[in-house]
């Protein structure tokens, strides 16, 4: 039986919107450590993984591990309609019946509102994602989450225009890191440098840097990533010219999401 | 000129 429970929807509000505009669909996997969540967007470039263990949540009850395939869209709406202190409570019966029910609870006026969803396929998820070894990436890059947001709004705004393949290029060099694109007339830049200032000590702007690197990424991707922020205060990009960049937001003690991209590579 | 390369290919790979 699967029996799982928080008092509050918000964590899970904001992580169906930090990944239902990229990610149609998604598999969750539950098993005794706690949910592990994986989506790839439908042409094959980006993919996220979910991590929240068990300690995440109020009540947690998983006696046989469990693997669902579920359409984040359908789910986006429903908790749309869920207050940001309602009780969740997520079940799947014995039989294993391909349904699992979100059960919405306000504590106010105990009104109860529940949705089933049926399983569907995923486009071939979950797949193996390793542990690469630090050493493997050339820069990592931390920052406020609000600051990489507001960086790419900034760089949408610009170089837009309607243009569903902007290209942003990021590139970190000891002291800063540069995120440049190219509009239809004229080209942007926004230059970080690394901050650690006694006045806002947990806003930190840090670069390790093994040797320069220089990456393009599509920005729109970036974009739909950068909404991890409503998750984690600071983000985590990790870049190296061989391997899928990664963006990660740890949420609390109990978990994470990481989105991965690979790089454009020149023909 | 740039290409993307899709994550699906480089998991099966690695």
């Amino acid at each position: 039986i699967l029996e799982l429970r928080l008092v509050q929807a918000t964590l899970f509000k904001n992580v169906l919107e930090a990944i239902s505009d990229l990610f149609s669909k998604a598999n969750f996997d539950f098993s005794g450590t706690g949910l592990e969540l994986q989506a790839m967007d439908t042409s094959h470039v980006a993919l996220v993984a979910l991590l929240l263990r068990a300690e995440a949540f109020n009540h947690y009850l998983c006696d046989r591990d469990l693997s669902m395939g579920l359409n984040l869209a359908d789910m986006a709406k429903a908790f749309r309609c869920a207050n940001n202190d309602d009780i969740i409570t997520i079940k799947a019966e014995e039989d294993w019946s391909d349904t699992v029910t979100f059960t919405f609870e306000s504590p106010e006026d105990g009104e109860i509102s529940i949705f089933d969803f049926d399983f569907v396929g995923t486009n071939g998820v979950p797949l193996e994602i390793p542990e690469f070894p630090e050493s493997e990436y050339q820069a990592k890059v931390r920052m406020p989450s609000a600051k990489f947001m507001r960086i790419c709004k900034k760089l949408s705004s610009f170089g837009d225009s309607g243009d569903r393949d902007t290209v942003v290029i990021i590139s970190v060099d000891k002291e800063c890191v540069n995120f440049f694109t190219r509009g239809k007339t004229g080209t942007s830049t926004i230059v970080c440098r690394q901050t650690q200032t006694v006045d806002k000590p947990k806003e930190p702007t840090l670069i390790e840097m093994k040797e320069q690197v220089s990456l393009a990424f599509d920005l729109r991707y970036m974009n739909s990533f950068s909404k991890g922020s409503t998750l984690s205060d600071q983000v985590t990009i990790s870049l190296s010219s061989n391997l899928p960049a990664v963006f990660e937001y740890k949420i609390a003690e109990t978990g994470y999401i990481r989105y991965y991209m690979l790089p454009r590579i020149e023909e | 000129i740039s290409q993307q390369v899709v994550l699906h290919k480089f998991f099966q790979h690695i």
